[in-house]
C-alpha cells in the first residue's frame, strides 16, 4: 500500500527509522504468511523475489499450477494451491479455467501484498495516490490458497474448500493466515473458519481473520471466535477530493479516483436517477441506479445523481455511463452517513456524504433547469481526523459468545491501493477494459492484511511468542484517539465504541514491546469450550488425548486482552493473568470508568522480577444501581509501569 | 414413481488426528481417507457409493470429509458419537 504504513508508524515520508518495527523486525524475513482468498497474480512486482534468499527450509508447500501453464512461483511467492471441489458442489461441473490458483478477480492479490507484497515505487492509481507500495511484511514470503471463485448467489467461497485449505496450509508450514471472507456468524464447530483457524493456533499459526462488512448495524460482526484477531476498517489520512459544484454556486467535497474528467469549468444538466426512471422501473431500484432502470432520454448529456446502497462498489457507474451520462454524483444513504470511498469510476464521478447528498437532491427538485460541475479528483494526504471507522465495518456485540468483544482491532481499510489482477479492469465491470497493476479498494478485507503483516513482523521478532500473545500485544498497544487526540469517531461523527474498534486502532510499533501479555494456550481454549458445554467426549477429539474440563469454568474468565459482561446481574469477579513479555518493572492498574458501572481491581499493583513470570489479578464489576447500565457501558483498564501502557477495554450491561 | 431426494453437500467434522510424529503424507493420507470412506460407507451402504459421495477428505491436521448427501443420512451421520458437527457446505462472501 502506498500510504497506510507511514499512518501506522512505520515510516515517515519514505524514511524508516531504528525504532521502526520494520527495521527491528528485518521487515518480517522469512516469515510465511499464507491468504485464503481468490489467488495470485504471479506477475505483479509485489511477488518479485529480487533480494531474496532461499526459501525457508521448513517449507513443504507446493506451486500448484493447474493447468494454468503461465502460472509461476518464485523465492517470494513460495507457494500455491486451488480448491474448487466444495465450490464445483454447488456450481457444478466446472471447465478448466477453474484449475488454476490464478487471481482473475484481484481481492486476493490485493490482500496478499498489502500483508507482504514487495516495496514497488511508483504505484498508483491512474496517477492518483502515488507512491512505493509496500507490505506489512515485505521480506516475508507468501503463499496463495484459492478458495474464492465467481458468485454464487453472492457467495464466492465455499466452506468445504475453506476447511480444505487450512488442512494443507497447517501442513505447509505457514506462520499467518490471512482471511479476508467470512458468512453469517454460526457455532464455531458449523463455521469452517472457526474449525480451520482452532486446528491452525494449535501449531503456532496467527489467523487473522475480517470482521465483514455489514456495518454500521449493531451485531453483524462475523469470524467471531476467540483464537481469531477480527479486524474491522477505519480510514487513514488520505482523501482523494473531487467537488460537486452546483449552479447556485454550493460546493460539496466528495472523493473519487475517475480517470476522466469534465470539460474545465463547464456545467452539465443535472439529473436524479429518480427523474431518470425507465417506465417499467421501481422508483427504489432507479434511484440506485441498478440495471435495466435509467431511461437513456433522460440520462443522455447528463450528469446522474445515484444514491448508494449498502455497497459502494456496484455497477452504478457502468449504469451511468450505459445510459449516456457524462457524469455521476454518488450520494449516501443516512446510514452509510460520512463515510465516502474514492473509487476508479468508468466516467467522471464523485462520491459525497449523506447530508451533502441531501442538499443536491434538494437543489435538483427546486430549480427548473438544474446545473452542476464535477472537478477532477486529486491526492490529499494528512488529513484529519483520522482515522474514524467506516460505516461499513461489522460491529459487535458478537452473537455467538457475547462474552468475547469483537471485532478485536481496527486498520486501514478504506482507499486502499494494493496490488490487482491484470485479468480485470479497476471497476471489475464488464466493459471496463482498463487494466492497471495497482488498485484501490476498500473493505475490512484490506484491514485485515494489514494486521496480517504487522503479525508477520512479530513472529520475525518474537518467534517464541503464541498466537494469543501475539494477539494480546496488538490488542492491549492500539489507540483510541485520532490524529487530533480525539477519541476515535464513527462516520456520522459520533464517538466509536469498542464494538467497532475492539481494542482500538493498531499501533505496530508499540504492539512489538507491549510490556505485559494476556497469553491462551491450547488447553484454556479447550476449557473455553468446555464453558460451552461441550462434553468430555467430543473435546477428546479435538485434543488427542484425554482431557478434563477444569470444575471452574466461566466464559468470562477466559484470559482475554479485552473484559465482556454482556448480564452484569449485582456484581461479578473478573479475573485475568499478565505475563512479563518486556523488562522486571512493577505495574499499577488504572481504571477509566464507565457510567453506572464501579470496577475495582486487586491487586492494585503487580510486580515482574523476571520475563515469562506471569500474575493474576481480579476486576470487580458492580452496577452501582439496578437501573445502572441498561444499554452496554464502556470503560478501560491500564496497567502501566510508566513505560509501558497495557490496555483492555472493559465493555459492561446489566442485566 | 421413484421419488428422488434432494442431495447437498455437508461438511462432516470429527475433530483432529492423532498422527504421529513419523507421520507420512501419502500412507497416513490413504489410510485416513480410507477410514473416511468405511466411515461413510456405513451410512450409505457400501465403500463404493462412499467414494462417489465424498469430494474432500481432510487427512493433515483436521479429521473431516466433505460428502453429497441425502439430508436423512446427513442427520443420522451428525448423531454418531464419533462425529462433532455436520455442518451444510455454504458459501461466504468476500470482505
Amino acid at each position: 500500500t502506498t500510504r497506510s504504513w507511514d499512518f501506522l508508524g512505520l515510516e515517515h515520508n519514505g524514511f524508516v527509522p531504528k525504532s521502526s518495527l520494520w527495521k527491528k523486525a528485518r521487515y518480517g524475513e522469512n516469515a510465511i504468511i499464507g491468504n485464503l482468498d481468490t489467488g495470485v497474480w504471479p506477475e505483479s512486482k509485489s511477488f518479485s523475489d529480487e533480494e531474496l534468499g532461499p526459501i525457508p527450509p521448513k517449507w513443504k508447500g507446493i506451486c500448484q499450477k493447474g493447468l494454468d501453464s503461465s502460472f509461476h512461483c518464485n523465492r517470494k511467492l513460495i507457494g500455491a494451491r486451488y480448491f474448487n471441489k466444495g465450490y464445483g458442489a454447488a456450481a457444478g461441473p466446472l471447465n478448466s479455467t477453474f484449475d488454476s490458483p490464478r487471481d482473475n478477480e484481484g481481492h486476493g492479490s490485493h490482500t496478499l501484498s498489502t500483508a507482504s507484497g514487495n516495496f514497488v515505487p511508483a504505484a498508483n492509481v491512474f496517477g492518483f495516490g502515488n507512491g512505493t507500495a509496500k507490505g506489512g511484511s515485505p521480506r516475508a514470503r507468501v503463499a496463495a490458497y484459492k478458495v474464492c471463485w465467481p458468485p454464487i448467489d453472492g457467495n464466492e467461497c465455499f466452506d468445504a474448500d475453506i476447511l480444505a485449505a487450512f488442512d494443507i496450509a497447517i501442513h505447509d508450514g505457514v506462520d499467518v493466515l490471512s482471511v479476508s471472507l467470512g458468512g453469517s456468524p454460526a457455532p464455531f464447530f458449523n463455521d469452517s473458519v472457526a474449525i480451520g483457524s482452532f486446528h491452525a493456533i494449535k501449531h503456532g499459526i496467527v489467523v487473522v481473520c475480517s470482521g465483514g462488512n455489514s456495518g454500521p448495524a449493531d451485531a453483524t460482526v462475523s469470524n467471531v471466535a476467540p483464537w481469531e484477531i477480527t479486524v474491522g476498517a477505519s480510514t487513514m489520512d488520505r482523501e482523494f477530493p473531487s467537488y460537486v459544484i452546483l449552479g447556485n454556486k454550493k460546493s460539496f467535497k466528495g472523493q473519487s479516483l475517475s480517470a476522466k474528467a469534465l470539460q474545465i469549468g463547464k456545467f452539465y444538466p443535472l439529473v436524479s436517477a429518480l427523474d431518470a426512471k425507465a417506465a417499467n422501473a421501481s422508483a427504489a431500484d432507479a434511484l440506485l441506479c441498478k440495471p435495466a432502470t435509467l431511461d437513456p432520454k433522460k440520462v443522455t448529456g447528463k450528469i446522474l445523481v445515484c444514491l448508494r446502497g449498502q455497497n459502494a462498489r456496484v455497477d452504478k457507474g457502468q449504469q451511468a455511463l450505459e445510459a449516456g451520462a457524462v457524469g455521476m454524483i454518488l450520494a449516501n444513504n443516512e446510514l452509510t452517513g460520512n463515510e465516502i470511498i474514492a473509487d476508479p469510476h468508468v466516467l467522471p464521478a464523485s462520491h459525497i456524504n449523506y447530508n451533502d447528498g441531501i442538499n443536491v437532491f434538494t437543489y435538483i427538485n427546486s430549480t427548473k433547469s438544474p446545473k452542476g460541475y464535477i472537478t477532477p479528483a486529486t491526492t490529499k494526504l494528512g488529513t484529519k481526523p483520522a482515522p474514524f471507522m467506516a460505516a461499513f465495518s461489522s460491529k459487535g456485540p458478537n452473537t455467538v459468545t457475547p462474552e468475547i468483544l469483537k471485532p478485536d482491532i481496527t486498520a486501514p481499510g478504506v482507499s486502499i491501493i494494493a496490488a490487482y489482477t491484470e485479468a480485470q479492469g479497476p471497476t471489475n465491470e464488464e466493459f471496463d477494459k482498463r487494466r492497471i497493476s495497482f488498485n484501490s479498494i476498500s473493505g475490512t478485507s484490506m484491514s485485515c492484511p494489514h494486521v496480517s503483516g504487522i503479525v508477520g513482523l512479530l513472529k520475525t521478532l518474537h518467534p517464541d511468542w503464541s498466537p494469543a500473545a501475539i494477539k494480546s500485544a496488538i490488542m492491549t498497544t492500539a489507540r483510541t484517539r485520532d490524529n487530533q487526540m480525539e477519541p476515535l469517531l464513527n462516520s456520522s461523527n459520533f464517538k466509536a465504541t469498542p464494538f467497532s474498534y475492539g481494542a482500538g486502532h493498531v499501533n505496530p510499533n508499540g504492539a512489538m514491546d507491549p510490556g505485559l501479555v494476556y497469553d491462551l494456550s491450547f488447553n484454556d481454549y479447550l476449557n473455553f469450550l468446555c464453558a460451552l458445554r461441550y462434553n468430555a467426549t467430543q473435546i477428546e477429539m479435538f485434543s488427542e488425548k484425554p482431557y478434563k474440563c477444569s470444575k471452574k469454568i466461566s466464559l468470562t474468565n477466559l484470559n482475554y486482552p479485552s473484559i465482556t459482561v454482556p448480564k452484569l446481574s449485582g456484581s461479578i469477579a473478573v479475573t485475568r493473568t499478565l505475563k512479563n513479555v518486556g523488562t522486571p518493572g512493577t505495574y499499577r492498574a488504572r481504571v477509566e470508568n464507565q457510567a453506572g458501572i464501579s470496577v475495582s481491581v486487586e491487586p492494585k499493583s503487580l510486580k515482574f522480577k523476571r520475563v515469562g513470570e506471569e500474575k493474576s489479578f481480579t476486576l470487580t464489576l458492580k452496577a452501582k444501581n439496578p437501573k445502572a447500565a441498561k444499554d452496554y457501558a464502556f470503560g478501560k483498564l491500564i496497567w502501566s509501569d510508566g513505560t509501558h501502557y497495557v490496555r483492555s477495554p472493559i465493555v459492561v450491561k446489566a442485566a | 414413481t421413484p421419488t428422488f431426494a434432494i442431495k447437498k453437500s455437508y461438511v462432516v467434522y470429527l475433530g483432529a488426528h492423532s498422527h504421529g510424529p513419523d507421520f507420512s503424507p501419502l500412507l497416513d493420507s490413504e489410510r485416513v481417507t480410507q477410514s473416511h470412506y468405511e466411515f461413510l460407507g456405513s451410512f450409505l451402504g457400501s465403500h463404493e457409493v462412499a467414494k462417489e459421495a465424498l469430494f474432500y477428505s481432510y487427512t493433515r491436521h483436521i479429521n473431516g470429509f466433505a460428502a453429497t448427501l441425502e439430508e436423512e443420512v446427513a442427520a443420522e451421520i451428525a448423531n454418531h458419537p464419533r462425529v462433532i458437527s455436520v455442518f451444510l457446505n455454504k458459501g461466504r462472501k468476500l470482505h
